[in-house]
């Protein structure tokens, strides 16, 4: 394996503020 | 007459206060106030943020459990009170603008990492937060993979030998890989006003008026 852990864990959709803005 | 005008003034003065302080213009932190109300109100009708409203609203339809959404909230919260107050919004959101000071990208990440909140990103951290994106992802591996990725991980990160990786270690280990934040930097956050035109409607104030 040659992938960092922090690349893997960064990918979570739980990241991803822009659902915040999206329209009802 | 001052003091009267100071007083209507008062929520003027947040927004203009918070858009010196962020990367957000006035109009910005007008429209993301909207925003803050809208999402506010969608559970539990009280102005304010809770953990339930934050989680759901970053995964529209479920309640699912998330470690990185909660995680999140936690760091918005800086006060650790359980709920995100409007600065709080507004200065975490900053962090994620595209203009936003790379450190402060650096420092955000360090913390939702450090999920004991012990000040270091410890190997235990890290499996549990592999093992968090794989079960949400629905993909298995086998255990001694995972273990092999989180070794290599942190033998490359921690510098000084202590097996854990400290604030300083985290900062250059993103030096030398720097789309390990590419999650904190959020493009939509620059066009809060052009996403959203009704926002400017509502806006009371020209950012060249201030």
């Amino acid at each position: 394996t040659c992938l960092n852990a922090f690349d893997i864990i960064s990918l979570s959709p739980g990241f991803d503020l822009s659902s915040l803005f999206e329209k009802d | 007459g001052c003091f009267c005008l100071k007083k209507s003034r008062h929520l003027l003065e947040t927004h203009d206060t918070l858009a010196s302080e962020t990367c957000f213009s006035v109009n910005d932190v007008e429209a993301l106030y909207i925003l803050y109300k809208r999402l506010s109100r969608s559970i539990i009708d009280d102005g304010l943020i809770h953990k339930e409203v934050f989680v759901q609203a970053l995964f529209s339809c479920s309640h699912r459990q998330n470690l990185f959404a909660d995680r999140l909230f936690d760091v918005f919260d800086v006060k650790r009170n359980g709920i995100i107050e409007f600065g709080e919004f507004v200065r975490s959101l900053s962090i994620f603008h595209p203009k936003a000071p790379q450190q402060d990208k650096i420092t955000f990440a360090f913390k939702v990492y450090d999920l004991k909140n012990t000040g270091y990103i410890e190997r235990d951290e890290v499996k549990d937060m592999v093992l968090a994106i794989l079960e949400e992802s629905k993909l298995t591996l086998a255990n001694d993979t995972i273990e092999a990725m989180v070794h290599k991980t942190i033998e490359e990160a921690d510098l000084n030998g202590d097996g854990r990786i400290d604030p300083k270690e985290w900062k250059e280990l993103v030096r030398r890989y720097p789309s390990l934040i590419n999650n904190m930097t959020l493009p939509y956050l620059e066009e809060v006003t052009v996403l959203f035109p009704c926002f400017v409607i509502t806006s009371k104030v020209r950012d060249s008026q201030l």
